[in-house]
């Protein structure tokens, strides 16, 4: 489902540069629950950002769904990316002038599919629904606490029914019970089969997923497998 | 040191009225190391804004250093925000356009004291420094990984050597181990005498502290003691 084959990205500034992955190989099946864990700055987003089809390695490989990533041109990424994968980002990367509701109808806007647009505010109002922000559908970012942000975020990633997703600190701004009822809503996407890939830093987090990666300074370091359903 | 007395604040947005505090009352004395813990939309991050007076209420009394801030007209409010309060945002507000050190100067260049435009730049690395960032100086925030951006944010926060500590979220995005880093700095912080509240999610990180404030629904909910040293 998703695999990487000594996967490099570099980032140039300058005379600098700096090396944020440095040849990371794994493989993540259809249907699995992971945790990627390590320490600020070791390459979490880099990753996730590159599986996520959001970017281009500097050299090696990464493979979705058997689709060799450099060979797609930016049309099929992004029709990818849109059909195929749910996104959440670290800092959200919300609309500031739309409201929430605005915010996760985006994706299906972006749908070639005529059926999909008519039910686009029904679902948008369906996924804010189930991560609690019913009565916040006219809120704009900035009328809305950090954990609220993070929500949207969420709502937004899930709206399309992707069949990969990615949430880069999901659950960073929001309090345990919160976090929890987070977790409870991957697990259950997680089996009806969708593949659930989360960068946290807390254990508790981590502990509700099946296997946990852990990065240090651009690489593998090492993981634990858990004994979870 | 910090008082609110039946502190209110309203948001309004068309014909809906957001209640984000209804009616709090505490006392935080000088010297205490507080942390504020509660759901997502509780009204913690209100709170803070309002007793690092970078907001007004909408009724109740706010009390910093003995000055009722709502007297204070807007020179003096910046005034005792930039002498006295540090300010760790929950989304960081770092300029995008300016490097690391540029967004950590930034307190010290509103001094009007000359003697502080001499020392600016030395004591800007040093803050970064002491956060683990001395090889990121000329970074900008999109340059940067999440829990980098937010040590940016916590070493502006404390380059003027504030006597109030106010922290939102400071640990979000950072693994444990340095999530324990910044603890041991504001523990060192508040054993020299400053007064540090922060607001968090997680237990652990409450646990350093000597008393934690639960909200729910713009409402104190209760408290702890906590027997640390
Ligand atoms: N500018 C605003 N306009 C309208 N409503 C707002 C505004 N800012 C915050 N709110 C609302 O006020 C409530 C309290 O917000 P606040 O940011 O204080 O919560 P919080 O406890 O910090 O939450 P979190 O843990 O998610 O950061 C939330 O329900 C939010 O939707
Ligand atoms: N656009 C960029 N230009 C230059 N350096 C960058 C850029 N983006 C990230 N970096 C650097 O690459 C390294 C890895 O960044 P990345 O965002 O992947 O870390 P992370 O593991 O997600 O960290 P965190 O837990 O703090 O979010 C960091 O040291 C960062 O400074
Ligand atoms: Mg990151
Ligand atoms: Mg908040």
């Amino acid at each position: 489902m998703i695999e990487t084959t000594d996967l490099c990205k570099e980032y140039r500034m300058g005379n600098v540069t700096v090396e944020a992955l440095r040849g990371v190989t794994l493989s993540i099946e259809a249907g699995e629950f992971v945790a990627i864990m390590g320490p600020s700055g070791s390459g979490k987003s880099t990753l996730m950002h590159l599986i996520g089809c959001l970017d281009r390695p500097t050299s090696g490989e990464c493979t979705i769904e058997g689709v060799e990533v450099s060979k797609l041109d930016e049309y099929q990424l992004a029709h990818l990316r849109n059909k195929r994968i749910g996104f959440v980002f670290q800092s959200y990367n919300l609309l500031a002038r739309a409201t929430a509701l605005r915010n996760v109808e985006l994706p299906i806007m972006y749908s070639r599919d005529a059926k999909d647009h008519h039910s686009r505010r029904e679902r948008a109002r369906q996924a804010l629904e189930a991560v609690g922000l019913a009565d916040r559908v006219d809120h704009r970012p900035t009328e809305l606490s950090g954990g609220e942000q993070q929500r949207i975020a969420i709502a937004r990633a899930l709206v399309n029914n992707p069949d990969i997703i990615l949430g880069d600190e999901p659950t960073g701004n929001l309090a345990t019970e919160q976090g929890e009822e987070i977790m409870a809503i991957l697990q259950q996407l997680n089996k009806d089969g969708r593949t659930v890939v989360i960068v946290t830093h807390e254990a508790d987090i981590a502990k509700h997923t099946r296997r946990i990666i852990y990065f240090r300074d651009g690489l593998v370091e090492g993981e634990d497998i858990l004994d979870n359903p």
